[in-house]
């Protein structure tokens, strides 16, 4: 329990510096391969044009998505956890000391692909988006509550898929709803486009809120 | 480093007790919604047939898995993990203990969905097996490599989706074998059962090779 509460002290002295300079930051958390590089390149190519935009990595290896997000031009820093399941407070802070992104800009933090443990590990972030991609399954959210009870999100991707699997929508929302009554819930397909303008529109509102 | 340390005693007098009774044991890994309980269902509902098979699963709640592997008639034990992000060997001792599997018999264990922490938890098992699904990308060896090191064999799940996602199944080979030289690899549909004859063979060859 040690560890939740070394990883708190990091996470609300992030979340100071994050206020004190109106940095907006969100942790994008999924299983592996539900599409969080996809949403962010998509997202920060429409974003950049506009404002600042930052964005860290998290992954166990390689440096393969920070390479899909510095070909946008996007600044982007990688942490590679090496066995680790989660990204912390500690490395997030660091990460941000190299980033230094802008005052009043937006970072997004893509969390190591791990649908449990990210779930318990505060980074300082002002918003949680899960992922969830219709090709695992509308059973998510009661299999793996605690990444659902913590987010303010949920982004279901691929949605382009849907007609090819056999996802149940409504079920997958009330099932989420049971688990957290005041989830948001957006459709998006990442790789098709769909969706897109509800996302930047929840980004927009969340951030002048958040201001 | 204590927690392995323990686990791996407890996973020793697990295989000691598998191998005395002749009990080939299988750990299914995988991320969430890979295909592990549907690639199960099938597989029992052939392997009943034969002989003796039983299935524990791992999740962090409800026993929504159980059920699905229960309405086959094969003897199922549900471990809920809570918080836990992985079966360790000293739950799974517990729920053997409960399922009393007949000798020479067949035992999966399906794991919690979670690419990262299962791979450095010893359950005991003869063999382990991770499933990856062609939606999440073919980068996923190279990103997750730990997994794809610990495994047997790689089964590629949800090939009926080709045609409609980018996955490119020559490069996802050439990585899991960089990571994992000796990594068998193997093409289902679990829904749709393209493959299960070479996935059943597999399983045929590597029991006879182990008793
Ligand atoms: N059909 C379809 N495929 C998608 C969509 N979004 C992502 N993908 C595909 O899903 C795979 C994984 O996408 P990524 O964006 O790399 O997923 P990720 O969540 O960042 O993966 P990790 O960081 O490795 O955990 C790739 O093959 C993408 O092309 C979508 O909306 N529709
Ligand atoms: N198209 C297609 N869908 C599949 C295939 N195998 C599984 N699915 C679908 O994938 C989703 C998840 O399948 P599950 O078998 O529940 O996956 P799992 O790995 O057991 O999931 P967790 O135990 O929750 O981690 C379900 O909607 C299945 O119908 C396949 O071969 N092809
Ligand atoms: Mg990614
Ligand atoms: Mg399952």
């Amino acid at each position: 329990q040690d560890l939740f509460a070394k990883n708190q002290r990091y996470a609300q002295s992030n979340r100071q510096n994050f206020e004190d300079r109106g940095i907006f930051v969100l942790n994008l958390m999924s299983s592996p391969g539900s599409g969080k590089t996809t949403l962010l390149v998509r997202t920060v190519e429409v974003l950049s044009g506009s404002g600042s935009v930052a964005v860290i990595e998290g992954d166990q290896q390689t440096d393969r998505d920070a390479k899909r997000i510095a070909a946008t031009g996007v600044p982007v820093h990688q942490i590679n956890t090496g066995r680790g399941c989660h990204l912390d407070a500690h490395g997030v802070g660091h990460a941000y000391e190299h980033l230094a992104p802008a005052d009043h800009s937006v970072l997004f933090i893509e969390n190591v692909g791990n649908l449990v443990c990210p779930s318990g590990f505060d980074l300082g972030e002002a918003r949680r988006v899960v992922i969830l991609s219709v090709t695992e399954g509308e059973d998510k959210p009661l299999k793996y509550p605690d990444m659902f009870r913590v987010a303010d999100v949920m982004v279901l991707n691929k949605i382009d898929l849907l007609s090819h699997v056999e996802f149940d929508v409504d079920a997958c929302c009330t099932y989420a709803r049971a688990i957290n009554p005041s989830l948001a819930i957006l459709m998006v397909s990442a790789t098709r486009g769909a969706g897109m303008a509800d996302w930047l529109e929840w980004l927009a509102v969340e951030q002048a809120q958040w201001v």
